[in-house]
C-alpha cells in the first residue's frame, strides 16, 4: 500500500483550477458586515457643557454595515429576517433588506447642572448601544 | 427585556416615532410636535435649549457632587456596580435664603443657629425619596486637633405663609442627631430621612427649617488645647443632598438591568437590609409589581 499512500500525499489539497485566495474568500465575512461602531463627542461640541458637567465624553455607539443572508447564526435574528430578505431578493425589491440596528444598551451616568442651580446626579437607560442586530 | 421593550414600542407605531424624533438636533421642530413627559434631559435635547440661562450652582456644592460622580460611574459615564442599586438619582440643593438668628458661642462653639429654605421644584413626581442629608462644609479648610462631637438640632417650619391655611400657626417638628468631626474632615453628612420624609412625600415644593449645631471639645483632652476656642462658625450653612429612585421608563433601574445579578443569600439579606429603610422597601415593591405586572 506504499504506493497509494505517496500517490495520495502527493494529490494536491485543492483542485487545481481554483487558486488559494479565491478558495479562502468563501470563508471571509463581507468587509462592511453589519456591526458596532464608536462615535466618540464631547458635550462641549453640543455646546452643552454648561449643564452637562460628566462625563466629558460620550461615546453613543452606532450599527452599520450589510445584514448578510443567514443573519441568525450571528445575530440573533428571527426568521422573520430570512424571509425578508427572500422577499427583497426574489420577489419584490421594494421591500427593503433587513436593516443593521442596536440590539442591546448599556446605561450612562450623568452629572448635570438644574436651572434653578441645584445639581442632579442620573442614570439614564439605553444610552449607549452595546450590540446590533439583523431586523 | 430589551428585545421585549424594543417590540413594544415598535408596535405602538406613531408614539414611538414621536419619541425617535427628540434626537434629531438638526431640524427644529415646532411646539405642537412635542411630547408631553419627557424627562429635563431629553426636553433640552428636543429644544435644543441647553443654552438656557442656568443659575450657577455652589462651588463647594459643585466639587462635592464631581466627587460622587466619580466614585458612582467612570469616566465613559457608565454606572459602576458598587453603589446601592435602590437610588439612580442624586439631587443636592442649596439654601435659597441664609438668616443668621443667633450669633455662635465660641467657647461652646455653638454655631449661629442658621434659617434655611430649600426650594425642591426640581424633583418630579416619579422620584422616590429614598435618604435625605445635611451636607455641612467649612468655608475654609481648618483641621481639629482631635476629634469633635457635635449636636445638630433641626426645627422644621411651615413655610411663613401657606396659602392652604393662611391663619394656621407655624408648626415645627424638632429633630436631633448627633455626630463627630474627626481630624481632617472636609464635608459632614448628617441624615435627617425621618423629618424629611413626611415633607417631601407630602409633595412639598420647599421646606423651611432653622438649623442649631453644637460641637463641643472631646473632655479627654489635655486642659492645654482645651481653652483654644473652637472657631465652628467656619462651618457653611448646609446643603441637602436627596437620594431618590427616578421610577420614569427612561432612568435606569439596576435591580432589573441583567448585569446586576444578586446572589440568592445576599438577595435575602437585602431583603432584610430594606426593611431597615421602609421607604426604599415600599418604593422598590411598589416598583416590582407594576413593572412584573407589565
Amino acid at each position: 500500500g506504499q504506493e497509494t499512500i505517496g500517490l495520495e500525499l502527493h494529490k494536491p489539497l485543492v483542485p487545481a483550477s481554483l487558486n488559494l485566495s479565491e478558495y479562502f474568500k468563501q470563508f471571509l465575512f463581507p468587509q462592511n458586515e453589519c456591526e458596532l461602531h464608536d462615535f466618540r463627542l464631547s458635550f462641549s461640541q453640543l455646546k452643552w457643557d454648561n449643564w452637562i458637567v460628566a462625563p466629558h465624553r460620550y461615546n453613543p455607539r452606532y450599527c452599520k454595515g450589510d445584514c448578510p443572508r443567514a443573519g441568525g447564526h450571528r445575530y440573533g435574528s428571527p426568521v422573520h429576517t430570512m424571509v425578508q430578505n427572500i422577499i427583497h431578493e426574489k420577489l419584490d425589491s421594494s421591500v427593503p433588506r433587513p436593516s443593521c440596528v442596536p440590539a442591546k444598551y448599556s446605561p450612562l451616568s450623568v452629572l448635570a447642572i438644574e436651572p434653578d442651580g441645584s445639581i442632579a446626579y442620573k442614570e439614564y437607560e439605553d444610552m449607549i448601544a452595546t450590540k446590533c442586530t439583523c431586523r | 427585556s430589551q428585545a421585549s421593550r424594543g417590540e413594544v414600542e415598535i408596535a405602538a407605531g406613531t408614539e414611538w416615532e414621536s419619541e425617535a424624533v427628540p434626537w434629531s438636533l438638526v431640524k427644529p421642530l415646532d411646539k405642537k410636535d412635542r411630547p408631553g413627559s419627557l424627562p429635563p434631559l431629553f426636553k433640552v435635547l428636543y429644544d435644543g435649549q441647553g443654552g438656557a440661562p442656568r443659575l450657577q450652582p455652589d462651588s463647594r456644592a459643585l466639587r462635592y457632587m464631581k466627587r460622587l460622580y466619580k466614585s458612582y460611574a467612570t469616566k465613559e459615564g457608565i454606572p459602576k456596580s458598587n453603589r446601592n442599586p435602590l437610588y439612580n438619582t442624586v439631587r443636592l440643593f442649596t439654601s435659597c435664603a441664609q438668616h443668621k438668628r443667633a450669633p455662635g458661642d465660641q467657647v461652646t462653639g455653638t454655631i449661629a443657629s442658621v434659617d434655611l429654605l430649600f426650594h425642591l421644584d426640581r424633583v418630579t413626581a416619579l422620584e422616590r425619596l429614598l435618604k435625605s442629608v445635611l451636607l455641612f462644609t467649612f468655608s475654609n479648610s481648618i483641621s481639629f486637633h482631635s476629634a469633635v462631637k457635635c449636636m445638630c438640632n433641626l426645627v422644621m417650619k411651615e413655610p411663613a405663609f401657606s396659602s392652604r391655611n393662611p391663619h394656621r400657626a407655624q408648626s415645627s417638628l424638632t429633630f436631633n442627631s448627633q455626630f463627630e468631626i474627626t481630624k481632617k474632615q472636609k464635608w459632614i453628612e448628617v441624615d435627617v430621612t425621618a423629618p424629611f420624609q413626611p415633607l417631601v412625600a407630602s409633595d412639598k415644593r420647599s421646606i423651611h427649617m432653622l438649623v442649631n449645631l453644637t460641637c463641643v471639645k472631646d473632655q479627654l483632652q489635655p486642659p492645654s488645647a482645651r481653652d483654644r476656642p473652637l472657631n465652628v462658625t467656619l462651618l457653611v450653612p448646609p446643603s441637602l443632598l436627596l437620594y431618590l429612585n427616578d421610577t420614569s421608563a427612561q432612568a435606569h433601574h439596576r435591580w432589573y438591568s441583567p448585569h446586576y445579578k444578586r446572589r440568592p443569600s445576599q438577595s435575602a439579606g437585602h431583603k432584610r437590609g430594606l426593611s431597615a429603610c421602609p421607604q426604599g422597601e415600599k418604593s422598590a415593591e411598589g416598583v416590582r409589581p407594576s413593572r412584573r405586572r407589565r
